[in-house]
């Protein structure tokens, strides 16, 4: 919150675009503003009115270096914006860095997500120390079209203004803590000696060598993903990493994804009854995947690039009883398979679970 | 740390740290010779402070952790003080 609890004492509101950037279609920053407005007026009980000439509450505008507020810009990158708090005035204002590479997308910067973030200010918010929040005060990218408001920046605004008029209240997505007993994960990978958790729009990064976690946007990485990643597995010999996705996967290649995909995963051998993999594992020992849709698995030959005859299989003939598979990866000769806060610890030969721990027992916790 | 800076990388770090600080934290340097200690201690209070927000490890020195994060873009902290 910000000192002395800065709020709007109006309900009702106005803002007014002062000028625009000639980096971007006029139309693509009326639409990045609308869309940042109501990513505010979605989950408090205030309303927001454009107009065109006249004094407004919230004054956006682009502004280059100097621009007489006693706080100068400084060129490319660093300060991207800066809110004023709620008040008369300068107050609410919203100040853009013209010099910055405003875009409708995520090359440059998110003009959309940049402004949602300064309305925050506009509204009485400081910055969040939650990295998946809007209001953590370091850029990060989300495609706009994904983008919810995380559940971090809907209490704080709600703490000031009160709970949206609408009968059911707007819920967002939170920040996965590595060491929450009831963190589970919608995908697993080992990439290059590391091991990858994918969980919403967020990877969890474990090297073995190192002892803490790192928590990281997929978008850091790869721009180009999607997130809510289902299923992941790395073939080692060819160096690549594939992702799945309701009917499509995607190659990594190294840290770049490989040109032309997405690609349906029908060219695999799947059947086109099959909708999405829920997880899947690769064992480098005998060059066989294994994929895992809703209780049945399918065996995938990497050498001949098909799937094996007489599949699909029920997984608890050959895997026991590990239920339906959110996640799974082989590391060091055993496969662990994820499901829920539970993870199942299975020795291939032995052809048995031979352990049974907690999801999150790779984190030191 | 700030050890007077040796090299010229090393002064550079520390305008660099300076600069960041001010902008954000509201960090007051008095370069006068006589204040010198003075502002060093709180140079270092308000790296610490940015530390702990970041939830980077608080040690009062810009290690690369902390560099990494100062040099990411971010949202500006208008100087209200002005408009108030």
């Amino acid at each position: 919150f910000t000192p002395g609890n800065p709020k709007w004492k109006r309900n009702h509101l106005t803002y007014r675009i002062l000028n625009y950037t000639p980096k971007m279609r006029k139309a693509d920053v009326d639409e990045a503003v609308q869309k940042a407005i109501s990513v505010w007026s979605n989950v408090i009980p205030l309303t927001f009115q454009k107009v065109e000439d006249k004094e407004a509450d919230i004054k956006i505008s682009f502004a280059y270096r100097d621009h007489r507020d006693n706080s100068p810009f400084d060129g490319p990158n660093g300060q991207l914006a800066h809110a004023f708090q709620p008040g008369e005035g300068y107050g609410g204002d919203v100040h853009l860095d013209e010099e910055e590479a405003w875009t409708k997308d995520g090359t440059g910067y998110n003009l959309f997500l940049v402004i949602a973030h300064e309305l925050g200010h506009s509204l009485g918010l400081s910055h969040s120390n939650d990295p998946g929040a809007l209001m953590y005060p370091a850029y990060s990218y989300t495609d706009p079209s994904e983008f919810h408001l995380p559940q971090d920046d809907i209490d704080g605004i709600q703490a000031i203004y009160g709970h949206s008029n609408t009968t059911v209240q707007p819920t967002g997505p939170t920040t996965p803590q590595a060491c929450d007993p009831n963190l589970t994960f919608d995908a697993v990978t080992t990439l290059r000696g590391e091991i990858i958790f994918f969980k919403g729009r967020y990877m969890l990064r474990k090297h073995p060598a190192r002892a803490e976690t790192e928590l990281n946007f997929i978008s850091l990485f790869w721009p180009k993903l999607p997130s809510e990643i289902q299923a992941a597995y790395e073939n080692v010999e060819r160096d690549e990493v594939l992702l799945f996705k309701e009917d499509k996967y995607w190659v990594l290649r190294g840290y770049d994804i490989a040109p032309g995909y997405p690609k349906p995963i029908y060219r695999l051998g799947f059947p086109k009854t099959v909708k999405r993999v829920n997880a899947v594992y690769s064992d480098e020992t005998t060059g066989k995947t294994y994929f895992f849709v809703a209780d049945r698995y399918w065996r995938y030959d990497e050498n001949k690039r098909s799937m094996d005859p007489g599949y699909p299989r029920k997984i608890v003939s050959h895997f026991g009883k590990i239920g339906r598979v959110d996640a799974a990866f082989q590391k060091d000769g055993y496969v662990y398979f994820f499901h829920g806060k539970t993870q199942f610890q299975f020795d291939p030969h032995a052809k048995r679970i031979v352990g049974q721990m907690e999801s999150i027992s790779w984190f030191n916790c | 740390f700030p050890v007077a800076p040796e090299t010229e990388d090393e002064r550079k770090t520390l305008e660099f740290v300076e600069s960041y600080l001010q902008n954000f934290y509201d960090l007051q340097m008095d370069h006068h010779p006589h204040f010198k200690t003075k502002s060093e201690n709180h140079l270092v209070e308000k790296l610490k402070e940015m530390q702990a927000f970041f939830g980077l490890q608080v040690t009062g020195k810009p290690d690369l952790d902390t560099l990494e994060m100062m040099k990411k873009p971010r949202c500006g902290i208008p100087d209200i003080g002005q408009y108030m």
